[in-house]
């Protein structure tokens, strides 16, 4: 399966609509100290089902509804969008591209759509679980992860071995 | 279950000999269960002999000794069980230049099976990139992303 | 004592509030007591407000904005309570070049009544330092030091 | 007072007597990982009387001693020396140049000297300790340090303001 887009809108510091076109190989992501890096890497992590809002830096799920900022006032809602090439039929899903789509409101009313079709929160978690790009896979690393491997006693480091396997 | 444990593990475990040298330009590196005979509660230790220096406690490594030590494992890990795509948030932050070039070549050997998007501060990783984002707050508190000439990369 | 906390931690929530806008760019930040009618166990409450963002929670910041709020309130506790020398081992590591040319310019305006020693990959805190050693392993696994020439960090 | 130098002999990396000699305002130290930087800093805090091991990043005492490598065999002791300017008497010890040594050999045997005055390790600490220099102070300033702010629970920090006050 191959990321071919990430459209974040009204998801913490982007305000605006933005899409991010993803290319064969490598694609670098740069920019100064928080101009929003991390929150794109949050906002991936967010539209596959992500469910802890403290791993989201948050305490409640609508801290990641863009806040306002000096110029903006606060926006009602939340939307990222993330399309995959499926023609290798990875996910679960029988379809060449797949769309996933996650929605908050600030009433706390929330959306989740495969392709168009509504759906709940567990269909799109399972969806990735199943192609194994669970909570557990290592589709996201971040410094937190690296440190984690030297400062966990030896037992703590099974999880890297047991989910995968 | 305890048989996929001890597979998956032994895989690593070769994956992660072979990657140490090639990440650190030299030395040695292995893991070990610290209680081969119960697979089940098993912790997993990590050796690791930089190159030219005496084995030692992995503790006394330094800063940017044990990150290297960490992504080595990841990358072990990639190896023996590939995802299709994987974001990497500065994980090279306390890595000096040379182990960067090192980590970010790394990067390229994989990205065959494995669609990387990499965020970084760090020129070395930049440098292989085949795609390159820039992201900036124009208006204060508003993030904008720009996609950048590859030749950009030359000036920061 | 209870009072000499108060006193104490009143003289740090100036400084940190003159601290951070310097330290940021702009912006702006304060500390609080998170309960002021028990001085022997309140907590410290850090708000921070960097240029141009709403104010939002402290753990929403993003990790360079995390460490160089950080490093404020460090720096204000040593504008109170100043130490005739101070070693700092790699504290900027996440920070990006503008942050650390304004953390740099700020070791500046204290090194009349502190000594520093910065332990340093980046190259904004090189071009601010008196003299410069380099630390290096010629023979594997013994360090050795060698007083570089200042001239040498344009290079580096 | 000022700090005038450093000697290390036998700690941890540094096989050989190394001496830095610091100047007025901001001395920088740079090199790869792995090159000593740290234990560098590690030799100050030891020799201003660090007894935790495990802030050394070692198990036993003996574990800050040169191990050897490939070329060298181990040493039987490490020795830190560090000389400070004391015209203005900020130490508790009347002589314009302080000198505090401090000496471990494999055996275990440890030696702490004042101006080649052979003492104890409490004299050396609580020289420190008296002139606002001890455990708790900003002498010594790492990335943990800079974490543990932004980490711990707002109670935490309090330790921040209770020590120099
Ligand atoms: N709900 C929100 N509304 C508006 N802004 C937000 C919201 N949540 C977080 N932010 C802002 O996003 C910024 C953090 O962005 P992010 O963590 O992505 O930065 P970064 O680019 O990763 O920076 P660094 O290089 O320091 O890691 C913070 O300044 C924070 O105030
Ligand atoms: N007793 C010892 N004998 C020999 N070498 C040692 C001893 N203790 C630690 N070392 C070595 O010292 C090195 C660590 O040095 P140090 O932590 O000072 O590096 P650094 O310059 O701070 O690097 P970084 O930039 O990664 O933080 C390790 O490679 C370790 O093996
Ligand atoms: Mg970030
Ligand atoms: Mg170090």
């Amino acid at each position: 399966m191959v990321l071919k887009s990430l459209q974040i809108n009204g998801f913490k510091s982007f305000a605006d609509k933005t899409t991010i076109d993803f290319g064969t190989g490598i694609t670098g992501v740069i920019g100064p100290n928080g101009s929003g890096k991390s929150n794109l890497t949050e906002a991936v992590r967010w539209v596959m089902g992500e469910q802890s809002v403290k791993s989201l830096r948050g305490e409640r799920m609508q801290d990641i509804i863009f806040a306002g900022s000096d110029t903006r006032p606060p926006l009602s809602r939340a939307e990222v969008t993330l399309t995959f090439d499926n023609k290798k039929r990875d996910l679960n899903w029988d379809h060449d591209e797949v769309t996933v789509q996650r929605r908050l409101f600030r009433d706390g009313e929330s959306e989740f759509l495969i392709n168009g079709r509504k759906l709940r929160l567990k269909d799109v978690a399972n969806l990735f679980l199943d192609a194994g790009l669970g909570r557990h896979s290592l589709t996201i690393i971040s410094q937190g992860n690296v440190e984690a491997i030297f400062g966990n006693k030896p037992e703590a480091r099974r999880f890297l071995i047991e989910e995968p396997a | 279950v305890i048989q996929r444990f001890k597979a998956m593990f032994d895989q690593v475990a070769v994956a992660f000999g072979d990657v140490f040298p090639q990440m650190f330009g030299g030395g040695h590196a292995k893991l070990a269960l610290t209680d081969p005979a119960d697979l089940l509660n098993t912790g997993i230790e990590i050796i690791a002999q930089p190159p030219g220096k005496r084995l030692q406690r992995l503790s006394l490594l330094s800063g940017g000794e044990k990150a290297l030590t960490a992504i080595t494992l990841l990358f072990a890990l990639l190896k023996v069980k590939p995802v299709p795509f994987c974001i990497l948030d500065e994980v090279e932050a306390s890595l000096d230049d040379a182990n960067v070039e090192r980590f970010a070549t790394f990067l390229n050997q994989y990205d065959a099976q494995t669609q990387f998007i990499v965020i970084t501060h760090r020129k070395g990783t930049m440098m292989q990139v085949n795609q390159l984002y820039g992201i900036s707050m124009q208006e204060s508190g508003v993030s904008t992303v720009l996609a950048l000439d590859l030749k950009a990369k030359e000036v920061s």
